[in-house]
């Protein structure tokens, strides 16, 4: 038996709408610490790996490793069902081939039911190993979005240079060439602006923006995001998983990390 | 469309 409750629908529907763009089936692995999910995109260049702890979830059972594939964008058109401030409860028995989804809404005497077969997938499963990154930038969420955007009306590629003055994004096409540069800054009143920037040696990697666009649906997650960069590896873009709650606190019950492999030639 | 590396010149398959 497997059951998990989120006191916020909203959660798991900016999930959904964070990965299911890039990737349409995937398998959650759900075990007693939690659900993690990992898939490529079609043509494997770039990777998402969402992860979601147990204690994050106002009731978690898992009474054995279970994994649950599904089609993603059928899991999102059923989460818009769901109100943002509903109570989502995920249910899965032994052996069954679909799962449960409940929908409480606040006033608590309305309840949705709705059930998704499930299917059984190829698993894809890359091995990513733990990784000391040369570059590591943090920043405004919304600044790296709107970022990828613009530069994507210049061209196809973003080239990210880290130097001991800053972080510049770079990109050129057909029209000209365009530029935005970041120096580190931090804020005690909005810590959500700041911008950190942690080098070891200077670099300079080229990425395609196509994919770097549908990292960013991540975007209303979390208010930062970070950027980890090192020479011949991928570039991880992660994002933590906030849940609000009425008290207005925030914790952080997960994270979605996205793995894309630098242009060729870099 | 610009050229890309594939993740799994990165990273074991398994």
């Amino acid at each position: 038996m497997f059951e998990a409750k989120l006191d916020r629908g909203i959660v798991l529907k900016k999930i959904l709408d964070a990965i299911n763009q890039l990737v349409n089936e995937a398998s959650w692995e759900c075990t007693s610490s939690g659900m993690s999910l990992q898939a490529m995109d079609t043509s494997h260049v770039s990777l998402v790996a969402v992860n979601l702890n147990g204690d994050g979830f106002s009731k978690f059972r898992c009474d054995r490793n279970m994994v649950l594939g599904m089609n993603l964008v059928n899991l999102s058109k059923i989460l818009k069902c769901a109100g943002n401030d509903d109570k989502v409860t995920i249910k899965a028995a032994d052996g069954d081939d679909k799962i449960k989804l409940i929908f409480e809404a606040p006033n608590e005497y309305e309840v949705s039911q709705y059930e998704i077969k499930l299917m059984n997938l190829d698993a894809e499963y890359l091995g990513i190993p733990e990784t000391s990154y040369n570059v590591t930038v943090k920043m405004p969420a919304a600044k790296f979005q709107r970022i990828c955007r613009d530069l994507n009306q210049i061209g196809d590629a973003v080239t990210i240079s880290c130097t001991k003055s800053g972080v510049d994004f770079s990109a050129t096409g057909d029209l000209g060439n365009g530029s935005v540069s970041l120096s580190q800054n931090s804020s005690f009143d909005k810590p959500e602006d700041n911008v950190t920037i942690s080098m070891q040696e200077p670099l300079s990697q080229t990425f395609a923006l196509k994919y770097l666009n549908q990292f960013t649906k991540a975007t209303p997650l979390c208010s930062q995001v970070t950027l980890s960069l090192s020479p011949d590896v991928p570039l991880v873009v992660e994002y933590k998983i906030i849940e609000e709650n009425e008290e207005d606190s925030k914790n952080e019950i997960g994270h979605i990390r996205y793995y894309l492999a630098p242009k060729i030639d870099d | 469309e610009i050229e890309q590396q594939c993740l799994p010149n990165y990273y074991d398959d398994s």
